[in-house]
Order: C-alpha cells, then sequence, then structure tokens
C-alpha cells in the first residue's frame, strides 16, 4: 500500500497518502 | 478562499453533528510556498471543529516533517479558510431547517 502512518508527538495521527489524480490542479 | 497553494478537502461525509472531522490536505502549487516542498502526497487528519486551532495543527505538520517553519502560516491559513467553510456550511444547515 502507498499509505503511511507519521504520529506526532502531540498524539495526532497523519496518514500519507496519493494525491487524489482528478484533483490535481491543472497548469 | 484565497488560493495558498494548498488544497484542504473534506476525507469523509460531514454529517453536521460530528465535533471532529477527517480531513485531507496537499499541496497543488508548490511555487506558492516559501520553503522547499518535499513532495509526501496528501496527509490526511482529524480535526476538532469547537476544540481545535488551524494554526496549531499546521505547526504539528512542520515537526512531523512534512512542512518547513516558513510555510506554516500559509498551512494553517489553508486549514482555517475550510474549517471556516465547514462551519458556515453547518451554520446555513441549520438556520435553512428552522
Amino acid at each position: 500500500s502507498a499509505t503511511a502512518q507519521v504520529v506526532h508527538s502531540a498524539g495526532r495521527r497523519f496518514i500519507v497518502s496519493p494525491v487524489p489524480e482528478a484533483r490535481l490542479k491543472e497548469q | 478562499a484565497e488560493d495558498t497553494g494548498v488544497r484542504v478537502e473534506l476525507n469523509e461525509e460531514d454529517d453536521g453533528k460530528k465535533s471532529s472531522i477527517a480531513l485531507k490536505l496537499w499541496v497543488e502549487d508548490t511555487k506558492k510556498l516559501k520553503g522547499k516542498y518535499k513532495d509526501t502526497g496528501a496527509i490526511e487528519f482529524s480535526f476538532d471543529l469547537e476544540n481545535e486551532v488551524a494554526e496549531v495543527v499546521a505547526q504539528e505538520m512542520v515537526e512531523s516533517g512534512f512542512f518547513l517553519d516558513c510555510d506554516v502560516k500559509i498551512v494553517g491559513k489553508s486549514i482555517r479558510d475550510r474549517v471556516a467553510l465547514i462551519k458556515w456550511r453547518r451554520e446555513r444547515t441549520v438556520s435553512s431547517g428552522n
């Protein structure tokens, strides 16, 4: 899986996932 | 809302009741950031609409290595703008229901 989890020292959980392709800004 | 280059979206359906809501944040335009951005992808996190402050969460993202300190304001503003919109929508839903 392309997801990864980062837990901040304050306890907050950040989950890293792929950017939704369809929602990327058109350049 | 101002185009900060940092996009924040709901990551779940807003039922209008829950205080804590799932959000997803990603960088759309790296040129708008002051610091060098390491493309990590989208960051999913939960945010308590009643008790949390956008800038604090932005600071936690900096401390977790997603952004540099010089970009904490732009990340905080992006989260704050989205949170304000979510709250505004909720208020509007409540008032139109009455």
